[in-house]
Parts: structure tokens; C-alpha cells; sequence
């Protein structure tokens, strides 16, 4: 089970939760009393860098419309933030007693603060880009609602119109999340969902004209017609669902990232 | 928002790498 969500967010913490559990073992291994070295002029880099990724976070959720980021990121910031000051009063204290066990404490402590942080505000951004991706869903998930109104060829050609650049961009945006996915099995999941929409998006066009083409002639079948064109748009509802579904779950074990 | 997130992106990569720096002092002193 992979313990980062995704390929980027990976990149970026996963060498730092790799130094964060070095820490750990090399403190443990200092139990026997060595020195610590003079950290002031690494802590003040790290207190500069958060500085800087707070300011940016701020301005993210300034700048943004999403109720649930403006109400997640501060959080995240401030964890970071406090992370860093125990990162500072660790640096001070082994000033005065390089074999403070106190002071150790709070490298770790900080240090994995600065860690837990960086990754909550990094999955705070990424779960607002990810509903942008839901929103596009769902406004193909209103084209397909609509697909059993349509009964002159005018309105189908409109509605072709406004469907076709929605599901395109439905289509690239899915892709693409998916590549970023670390959870094999999700990612396997978006793929045939979407090949699957695809698949049926020209199937329930071609339904729908059939269905028009028999009503303008006053045929029979007309009800086994509006039968097929439902069952494709229900088929394709269904699709796009499971593409929301999956697009919301996380992949990172609990258990391993505590 | 590839610019937002970029930025975000580049910004928790230098945190990463000031923590990377300040451990790999502990350990080399």
C-alpha cells in the first residue's frame, strides 16, 4: 500500500520521511551521550523555507473559491508553523546543552511536524484540484440526465454541441489524474471507466438518433428505442460515477504513515 | 491550477530539502 496519494506529493516528502526516520535512529543511537553539533544556521534555512511555503499557502487560500480549502489549509499551515518553533527552541536549547535530551526531542518532534505539515497542505491543495476534476464530472452527469428530453435533430446537434467539449475535457483531466496516482488497483479502476465512457458516448448518440428518426416517422418502436438510448445513458451515468467514486478515495495506509 | 500548484509543489520541495540539509548535519557532525 503506497503511503503517499500521489507521484508528485511523493517526490517531494517521500526523501524527507526517509531522513525524518534517520533522525529518529540516530537519536536513539545518541542515547549514549554524544554531542549535538551547532544546528542554528540548518533550523534558520528550514524556519526561512516555511516561512516562504506559508506565505504562498496564504495566498493559495486567498485566492481561492473552494469553501473546504479555505477551511482545511490554515490548519496545515499552522502545523508547519509550529513544527518550525519547535525546530528553533530544539536549536537554542542544544546551544546551551548540546547533550539536552529535551531539546532532541523536539528536533524529532519538529522535524516530523514539518513533515505531517508539508503533506496535509499539499493533500488540502490536491483534494480542491480533484473536485474541480468532480464538477466537470458532473456536468456531464447533467448532459446525460437530459439525453431522454431530446426528440428533434436540432436538439440533438446541440446537445452534441455542449456535451462533446465537456466530455473531452473530462476525458484529459481523468487521464491525467490518473498517471499521478500511486494506488495501482485505482488507478486500473479510472482507466476502464473511462475507455468504458468512451466507448458508449458515440453508441448513445447514434441511439438517440435512432430514436428521433423513428418518432418524425410515427414507426413503431419507439418505445424500445427510448429503452436502448436510457440503458446507454444510464450505463454511462453509471461509469462516470465510479470515475467520482474513485477519484475521491485516498491510498495512503494509516497505519504506515503514523 | 497547474501554476498554484506548481508554485506549492516547488515551495514544499525547498522545506524538504532544508529538513534533508539540517539531518544529514546532525549525522555528518
Amino acid at each position: 500500500m503506497p503511503v503517499f496519494h500521489t507521484k508528485t506529493i511523493e517526490s517531494i516528502l517521500d526523501p524527507v520521511a526517509q531522513q525524518v526516520s534517520r533522525l529518529v535512529i540516530l537519536h536513539e543511537e545518541a542515547e549514549d551521550g554524544n554531542a549535538m553539533p551547532d544546528l542554528e544556521r540548518p533550523v534558520q534555512a528550514v524556519s526561512r523555507a516555511v516561512a516562504n511555503l506559508v506565505k504562498v499557502g496564504r495566498d493559495t487560500i486567498n485566492s481561492s473559491d473552494d469553501a473546504i480549502l479555505k477551511q482545511d489549509m490554515p490548519a496545515a499551515l499552522h502545523r508547519v508553523e509550529g513544527a518550525s518553533r519547535l525546530l528553533e527552541d530544539a536549536s537554542s536549547m542544544l546551544k546551551h546543552d548540546p547533550y539536552s535530551g529535551p531539546a532532541r526531542k523536539k528536533l524529532i518532534e519538529g522535524s516530523r511536524g514539518i513533515l505531517q505539515g508539508t503533506s496535509a497542505l499539499l493533500l488540502c491543495f490536491d483534494e480542491s484540484e480533484v473536485r474541480k476534476i468532480i464538477r466537470e464530472c458532473k456536468k456531464v452527469l447533467d448532459y446525460l440526465a437530459v439525453a431522454e428530453v431530446i426528440e428533434t435533430m436540432e436538439d440533438l446537434v446541440q446537445f452534441l454541441k455542449d456535451l462533446s467539449p465537456c466530455l473531452s475535457k473530462v476525458s484529459r483531466e481523468v487521464s491525467a489524474r490518473e498517471k499521478e496516482l500511486t494506488h495501482q488497483v485505482h488507478r486500473e479502476i479510472l482507466v476502464r471507466c473511462l475507455e468504458q465512457v468512451k466507448t458508449l458516448a458515440p453508441i448513445l448518440i447514434c441511439s438517440m438518433k435512432i430514436f428521433i428518426h423513428i418518432i418524425s416517422q410515427g414507426g413503431k418502436g419507439a418505445d424500445e428505442a427510448a429503452e436502448n438510448r436510457n440503458y446507454l445513458a444510464q450505463r454511462m451515468t453509471d461509469e462516470i460515477n465510479e470515475i467520482i467514486r474513485v477519484l475521491q478515495l485516498t491510498t495512503y495506509d494509516e497505519e504506515e504513515w503514523d | 491550477d497547474p501554476p498554484t500548484w506548481q508554485i506549492l509543489a516547488n515551495h514544499s520541495k525547498s522545506v524538504s530539502d532544508s529538513i534533508k540539509r539540517l539531518v544529514s548535519s546532525i549525522r555528518d557532525k
